[in-house]
């Protein structure tokens, strides 16, 4: 280790750090998905093909080249030999990387480099093959032993042995050779929950997350029992119902306080609040111009382009309940429009409600391209 | 970008670049509005903090930002809870600037489509960025025509992935012009009769660009994740705690 001390990484993994070491090697789980299924389960980085961390070694482009080269069936240990690339073996008294044997980085590579090149890829350069010790040597090195699998846990195995890739299965295409991907692919055949009322399969994990993944929605309903004076949130937490659209987040997603706001009524763009999840009616005698500009923001609208007053109709149904202008209204910077509003136990003096309409801000214009047009020069 | 040509100055005035620490430009992005950006998911893999990014707009020569660039750190990157690495579904990121960018004509929001807007297939629009050219890295600004595909004729393309209604197509079968490593964030823009562009994708993922697999390139569908967007915006401006 560089420093006088072993950092703190060598320190805690145990391991051999002599002040003199330039580096400090020590083993860590295997966590890399594609090669979970292997005959070893520790492993040290950096790694063969220069990785230096598992993370960085998923969203590598060798770590989708070798699994989809796979499915060409070029080489029955290809998987094999990939993972002592990526995750090469990590011999725990030692603590040094154990690499493949050279004969395996030869059968793999005179096998399946010609399937790269046919669409115009090379074999990953960093694996070239005389850096392995031969096998039966003294250097200890890897070879696939009898039984060692040939698909990756990211692979479906075909009956007759090939590997497809997992997000085929049961995709409505034929990828096995056997065709046995598209064989027994009712939900609870491959541990999924179906969709009442269509045959959608979905992860039993997305029930109740939030986020409707069924053809009906049913896989977000009854998800919450919240009492009569609670609404549930997005997440089926229950809150309060005065909580609701009091500007404040109460859910932990802060549901409570989303679509508060609406310009749309039957007769025009009427400004509404729903406060306690009931509609309120804004009255007009307080309002201002920057409250129209803070509600065509904050509902993505752009810029207010025309505000108006409107007197409600006589013999309007039923008694409209009011919102008014809060005296601080300006005090609560960053705040959203239903928090600069309040309830009082009058109604609405004018009986005026507010009636805005909102234009989208200038978007998608290009003024510096005419800036070249007046020159005609030839 | 394969097979497009050097940008003029201003021509993209929304694009923005996405720069690291010592990496300098890593992704694309693309400028919505004064204090807020989009790009993909996928470029934050393993680098989500942050203080390490910072965004570069007005940028016509990544070597030669010029008077008219702006650079701004980031205040915060959502990322989009379902973004699924494996099969790079739900690949979309807000990113919030540290203070609103100043409108100038190199520096402009593009348009976000309206809900349910989509560019019809076989209709044409302009993908730009600083990715791979398929023989080198550019210093300049490039862009290119594409044309929308269809997702069914796209599925075709692509038998080892599945295209989700969250992903748009676009190209051509001999991925003449198309995206490349590099460009993933940068804008999948159209033109209305009222010479005002919309962003309708953001590069995403594709076949290897630099090599002879055809095809066309795959792009995170914006018109799918708008309510999304807006919903963010609204919840990092207005409830904040």
């Amino acid at each position: 280790c560089i420093a006088p001390s072993c950092p703190t990484a060598c320190v805690g993994g145990n391991a051999a750090c002599d002040p003199r070491n330039h580096n400090c090697t020590r083993c860590e789980p295997i966590s890399l998905e594609l090669c979970m299924n292997l005959p070893y389960n520790l492993t040290s980085f950096p790694n063969f093909l220069g990785h230096l961390s598992q993370r960085e070694t998923s969203v590598s482009w060798e770590s989708s080249l070798f699994p989809a080269l796979v499915q060409t069936g070029c080489y029955q240990y290809l998987m094999f030999y990939a993972c002592t690339l990526l995750v090469p073996k990590c011999d725990p008294v030692s603590l040094q990387k154990v690499p493949p044997c050279r004969s395996l980085c030869r059968s793999a590579k005179e096998k399946c480099e010609s399937v790269l090149g046919i669409v115009g890829l090379q074999w990953p350069e960093d694996s070239d093959c005389s850096q392995f010790p031969e096998d039966g040597g003294n250097a200890t090195c890897l070879l696939p032993e009898p039984g060692v699998d040939e698909c990756s846990p990211s692979h479906f195995k075909c009956r007759s042995g090939r590997c497809v890739l997992a997000s085929k299965r049961c995709d409505g295409h034929l990828d096995c050779d056997d065709h046995s991907d598209e064989d027994d692919c009712g939900c609870s055949e491959r541990a999924l929950w179906e969709c009442p009322g269509s045959n959608v399969c979905i992860k039993a994990s997305m029930i109740c997350d939030g986020f409707p993944d069924c053809p009906l929605l049913v896989d977000e309903d009854n998800c919450s029992v919240c009492r009569d004076n609670e609404l549930s949130c997005n997440n089926h937490q229950c809150v309060h119902r005065t909580l609701w659209c009091d500007g404040r987040k109460d859910c932990r997603d802060s549901s409570d306080e989303w679509d508060c706001v609406s310009l749309s009524d039957g007769s025009g763009p009427v400004l509404t609040v729903f406060r306690t999840a009931a509609e309120y009616q804004i009255c007009a005698d307080e309002w201002n111009h920057q409250l129209s500009h803070l509600t065509c923001r904050q509902l993505g609208l752009g810029v207010p382009s025309s505000v108006s007053m409107v007197t409600d109709q006589p013999g309007v149904p039923g008694r409209r309940r009011w919102l008014h202008v809060h005296p601080e209204w300006n005090q609560r910077n960053g705040s959203a429009l239903q928090a600069r509003l309040e309830k009082r136990s009058h109604a609405c003096h004018s009986r005026k409600r507010v009636s805005l309409v909102c234009t989208r801000e200038e978007c998608g214009l290009r003024p510096a391209v005419g800036m070249y047009s007046h020159r005609k020069k030839r | 970008i394969l097979g497009g040509r050097v940008s003029r100055r201003g021509a993209w005035p929304w694009q923005c670049s996405l720069q690291s620490g010592q990496s300098g430009h890593v992704c694309g992005c693309v400028l919505i509005a004064q204090r807020w950006a989009l790009t993909v998911a996928h470029c934050f893999e393993g680098r989500e903090s942050p203080e390490l990014w910072k965004v570069v707009l007005g940028l016509n020569n990544l070597d030669h930002p010029g008077g008219q660039s702006q650079t701004q750190g980031v205040r915060a990157i959502i990322v989009h809870p379902r973004y699924n690495r494996a099969v790079v579904d739900y690949d979309i990121s807000v990113v919030q600037l540290d203070s609103e960018v100043e409108e100038t004509p190199f520096v402009r929001p593009v348009c976000l489509p309206q809900l349910g807007q989509t560019p019809s297939p076989d209709s044409y629009c302009y993908i730009t960025g600083w990715g791979h050219m398929g023989n080198r890295m550019p210093f300049k600004l490039q862009e290119g025509e594409v044309r929308i595909i269809s997702l069914t004729q796209c599925q075709s393309y692509f038998d080892m992935k599945t295209i989700t209604p969250r992903m748009l197509c676009a190209g051509y079968d001999a991925g003449t012009v198309d995206s490349c490593m590099g460009d993933s964030g940068g804008p999948l823009v159209c033109e209305d009769g009222g010479g005002r562009w919309t962003l309708f994708g953001l590069t995403s993922w594709g076949s290897v660009c630099f090599s002879k697999v055809l095809g066309p390139g795959v792009y995170s569908n914006v018109t799918h994740f708008t309510p999304w967007i807006q919903q963010q915006i609204y919840i990092h401006t207005y409830l904040t705690d």
